[in-house]
Order: structure tokens, then sequence, then C-alpha cells
């Protein structure tokens, strides 16, 4: 164990490494350099994937998703489609410590964060709202539909779903019968 | 997206995860991140590993629970990270992906898949070594 204590964190994230190796070097527990390096994240909005105004979704919408979890007692709390707060990895802690879920998701999990005490607030920025206008000028490209129509390589939605060649395949042998 | 693993001194392990996900994400979309073997796991009598990259794909194959077992298995964190990229390359050879694995011991080491875009890996060390954190860099 002659390389303990250890932080390590995906991506180029000095920041972030810095400030949970701090509170373990104050004598803070795992949990808690966890949930202050992946906070720190969160605020300096790391390479804009970790954080408020970012990753907009198909509607200009930034929502968050976290988990942590404790390696000694295998508990976990996590959120998912978290809205309107920012600090993502504390409600994910909050889960874990204030109820017996392990998942919390949506704008249930947004009212959860508040009723402990979260302040909701927007979690759009310039950068994602240029972002999302530069998207729908340019047809919506990318997306992640498939099998509908209008074609969703070429145009905005709203999409139908498309009768696909199977479905086509079987129509035509119901219908196709002597 | 950042992951994160975190070893005591007494060897307690904790793992997280933080992320705004997708970009042009169909609302509802939730990836890899916040879910528990996927995005990040941690068992104390193990170690812990924690995943970034295509969440649509990644979770699938929850690659830190997988890396983490290899590991109480005995595997070393080198082994049981490329096992765990590994394992998802089978099936989707181009995946953008990369995982950090530490065990019980301290040790520590990363994988990714060579995608486009993604030719190296870089993460984040702190430990008794350096009084700041230590830039790492992985071939994919």
């Amino acid at each position: 164990r002659e390389a303990l204590p250890v932080v390590i964190n995906t991506w180029p994230f000095r920041n972030a490494s810095a400030a949970a190796w701090s509170v373990l070097q104050s004598g803070g527990s795992v949990l808690d350099a966890v949930e202050e390096g992946c906070a720190r994240c969160e605020i300096e909005q790391c390479d804009g994937s970790v954080g408020y105004g970012g990753s907009p979704d198909e509607t200009g919408e930034t929502t968050l998703d976290a988990m942590i979890m404790n390696g000694d007692t295998m508990e976990v709390g996590a959120v998912a489609d978290l809205r309107r707060i920012k600090n993502a990895i504390g409600v994910a802690r909050a889960v874990m410590e204030r109820t017996d879920h392990t998942l919390l998701v949506g704008e249930s999990a947004s009212v959860f964060a508040e009723n402990m005490g979260f302040i909701a607030e927007d979690l759009t920025t310039n950068k994602s709202v240029n972002i999302f206008s530069q998207w729908l000028k340019g047809n919506c490209q990318p997306n992640y539909h498939k099998n509908v129509f209008p074609d969703p390589s070429k145009s905005c939605g709203p999409y139908k779903p498309r009768v696909t060649l199977e479905q086509r395949r079987r129509q035509d042998n119901m219908l196709s019968h002597d | 997206t950042i992951g994160m693993i975190a070893i005591d001194q007494d060897g307690h392990v904790a793992a997280g995860t933080s992320t705004n996900g997708l970009t042009h994400k169909i609302p509802g979309r939730v990836g890899d991140s916040p879910i528990v073997g996927a995005g990040a796991y941690a068992d104390s009598s193990a170690g812990a590993a924690a995943a970034t990259g295509d969440g649509d794909v990644m979770m699938r194959f929850l690659p830190s629970y997988l890396a983490v077992e290899l590991m109480r298995a005995g595997a070393d964190p080198s082994a049981a990270c490329k096992a765990a990229i590994s394992r998802i390359k089978r099936h989707h050879s181009e995946f953008f992906g990369a995982i950090i694995c530490a065990n019980t011991t301290g040790h520590y080491a990363a994988a990714c898949n060579k995608a486009p875009g993604l030719s190296q890996f870089r993460y984040m060390v702190s430990n008794s070594e350096s009084n700041t954190p230590l830039l790492k860099t992985v071939d994919c």
C-alpha cells in the first residue's frame, strides 16, 4: 500500500485532481474527495462536457448526470437527466445519504434536490444557446434518430415512424396470398 | 465527463462521475455516467474503475464493473482496463471510449480504444509522488 493515497480522474482536468487530493490531505473521506473533485469540474465546466452550459439537447436544455459510490458499503447515489440544478454530484450524494434509493431521474430528481436545499437555476448559457441555434440552422445535424421520416440525416423533426423494410415485407406477405 | 477514483491511506475506495451528457441528445437520453457499473464502480476489497466516452454503447457492457471484478480475480489495473475496452471493441470496433482503473494497493492504469479523434488518452493522478497533479498519457 506504498502507493496510497491516490486520486485518479479521466481527462486532463488538473484542478479537479488537485481539489480531490487536498481534501484527502486535510483528512477528508474518499467520498468527500470524489464529490469535491467532480464538483470542481461542474463549476469550471471542464471542457464543456461537465456542468451547466454544455451539451444542449434537442430542445436546447442542458441536463446533468452524476453518480457516487462508496466502496466500503457498496452504497450508490445517482441522478440522471437532472434539470435546473448545477451541483449534480452533490445531489447524487444526497440520494445516497438521504434516501434508500440509488438513482433518481428527471424533473422529480430536481424537485428532490430543491427539497434538500439545492438551488434551482437556469443551466443555459450564451454558449449553449449558440450551440443550439447553430444546430437548428444546420438542419439539426447530427441527431440520434433513425427509421423515421422526414429523413433525419437531412432535416429536423418532428419525426414519425417510417415503415421499415421488415414491416413492409411482413405487410406484403400478409397481402400476397391466393 | 469526469470520472474519478479516490483511495485513502487506509484503503477506503470511492468513485464518482459527473457529466452534461451528449450534445444534441434526444431529451431524456441518459448515457453511462450515472449508471453504476458502467460510468463507475468501487469496491474497497477489489478496487475501482471509471469510464468515459460513447455512453450509449459503453453502458451496455458495464466496463467499470468488469474491470473491478477482473482486479478482484487478480488482474493488474492495466490488464483489467484493457480487457474492459476489448470486450466492447469486439462488437463496436471504433467506439470512442476510455477507462481508468485502480486496485487496493493504489496501483492504477488506463486504457482506451483507438477511434477517430482518440489515439491517446490523458488522465490525471495525484499521489505522494508529487505535490501537484501528474498528467499521464496512454496510447489507444
